[in-house]
């Protein structure tokens, strides 16, 4: 590895991005989540955070441009040059530049946009090229098969905690496949919450973060992964899914946005706004949602309360919001995930997870929120 | 007089090399004297300097392997510092 002449860095450790503006060739939501991916691979080796701003001046500016574009280093077009960055800074320093020329894609075809992030992103902390051809700082674009088996190698490691140290010094930097955090160990944490919670196609998608398990109550098998490695354009850290088994689709919310899932693949015409779905502007976001498949009713869980929509007619039922504890008794604190499963609802809040019966209209059991996890 | 196909072809790869190493190994910019100067002493030595860092057989010559490196895309920002 390299670092640029006089070795320039950040002073600090907390670091601002702003993404100015956007290409066309990708939806706004995956533009979102290869950067933050990108952020993500150098914040797990180093001690850096990055903190989003939407407006005003970040160290690291992000942006699309063709051509001149107002530094020195005018655009190729396309192929060649794919983007650049400037080292650590004031100003045009620590921004990184890509070329709009460039077919920007989530995929292995065209320019993978997470792939060329993590390279510009590690000119913006203060890496020069490395000659090291396993190295994301080696200066030539190389696909990658897998997109979920990315990693750095030792020597990106090296470059940057050269320039940084280790995200604490007790703490062995993963430079091979290592697994998540959230490996049997945090699973069966007693203290484990989840994001969301959803069947698909007879199994159960437990999100956590940037993961997910994966149960079958057919074969007791429990599966991780991660949800990139799935759908490359969903982003982590989701709020709420569902599925509707007639449309055997599965949808997934995160903020005031949602998408629709088939299987592997997420639908085109995502993500929306919640608010399409007839939510009133002060929702923000969503917590938790289930969807029965026999009333072909679907429950929007916010805060307190809760909205009922139709899926026949595809809006939402008037009467509503109603207080979540009025029609759910003993389901009284704020919902993190809900699913639905042999006939009952169960309501993830924190550690915690109540067994709800629909008809007997009350909590059975209280468990804890890994107890499908065979722990 | 207007160069052939094959010249001008030529022609064009060696700008596209003088280009590569003024962008990112530090070339001096003498746009008239490349052509001449390829095979000269300082033209040579980071032609090796290109081929070593981006572990390609360091031979000093434009060969096959090199071309075909110097056409893949890549970033903007130099190989070797000033």
């Amino acid at each position: 590895f390299t670092t640029f002449p006089n070795m320039p860095k950040w002073r600090k450790t907390q670091l601002t991005y702003r993404i100015v503006n956007y290409t066309p060739d990708l939806p706004r939501d995956a533009v979102d989540s290869a950067i933050e991916r990108a952020l993500k691979v150098w914040e797990e080796v180093t001690p850096l955070t990055f903190s989003r701003l939407y407006e005003g001046e970040a160290d690291i500016m992000i942006s699309f441009a063709v051509g001149e574009h107002g530094d020195f280093y005018r655009f190729d077009g396309p192929g060649n040059v794919l983007a650049h960055a400037y080292p650590p800074g004031q100003g045009i320093y620590g921004d990184a530049h890509f070329d709009d020329d460039e077919q920007w894609t989530m995929e292995t075809a065209g320019t993978n946009l997470f792939l060329v992030a993590v390279h510009e992103l590690g000119h913006s902390l203060g890496l020069f090229h490395s000659a090291n051809m396993e190295a994301v700082m080696y200066p030539l674009y190389k696909s990658l098969t897998d997109l979920a088996q990315f990693r750095l190698s030792q020597d990106d490691v090296d470059g940057i905690q050269s320039l940084y140290g280790s995200p604490s010094d007790d703490t062995p930097v993963p430079t091979k496949p290592v697994p998540p955090t959230h490996e049997p160990l945090a699973m069966c944490d007693p203290a484990l919450s989840l994001d969301a919670v959803s069947t698909l196609r007879g199994e159960v998608l437990f999100f956590k973060d940037r993961h997910f398990w994966r149960k079958s109550f057919r074969t007791h098998e429990l599966e991780f992964h991660l949800i990139s490695s799935f759908w490359p354009s969903l982003p982590s850290d989701l709020d709420a899914a569902y599925e509707v088994t007639s449309k055997d689709t599965v949808f997934v919310f995160k903020g005031n946005q949602f998408w629709g899932v088939r299987g592997g693949e997420v639908q085109a015409g995502y993500p929306r706004s919640i608010h399409t779905l007839g939510f009133p502007p002060t929702v923000k976001k969503i917590d938790a949602a289930i969807s029965n498949k026999d009333k072909k009713k679907t429950y929007f869980f916010v805060e307190d309360k809760y909205w009922r929509f139709d899926e026949k007619r595809q809006s939402m039922e008037p009467g509503f919001p109603r207080q979540i504890a009025e029609d759910f008794p003993g389901v009284d604190t704020k919902i993190d995930a809900v699913f639905e499963a042999f006939g009952f609802y169960y309501f993830f809040s924190g550690s915690s997870q109540l067994e709800f019966d629909p008809n007997a209209k009350k909590v059975t059991h209280i468990l804890k929120s890994n107890s499908w996890f065979n722990c | 007089y207007p160069l052939d196909g094959a010249a001008r072809g030529q022609d064009t790869s060696m700008e596209l090399v003088q280009q590569y190493l003024e962008n990112y190994y530090n070339l001096p910019k003498d746009a008239k004297q490349f052509v001449r100067r390829r095979d000269s002493g300082p033209v040579v030595k980071k032609i090796r300097e290109m081929q070593k860092f981006l572990g390609l057989e360091v031979t000093g010559k434009l060969d096959s392997d090199t071309m075909e490196v110097i056409h893949k895309p890549r970033c903007g920002i130099p190989d070797v510092g000033d």
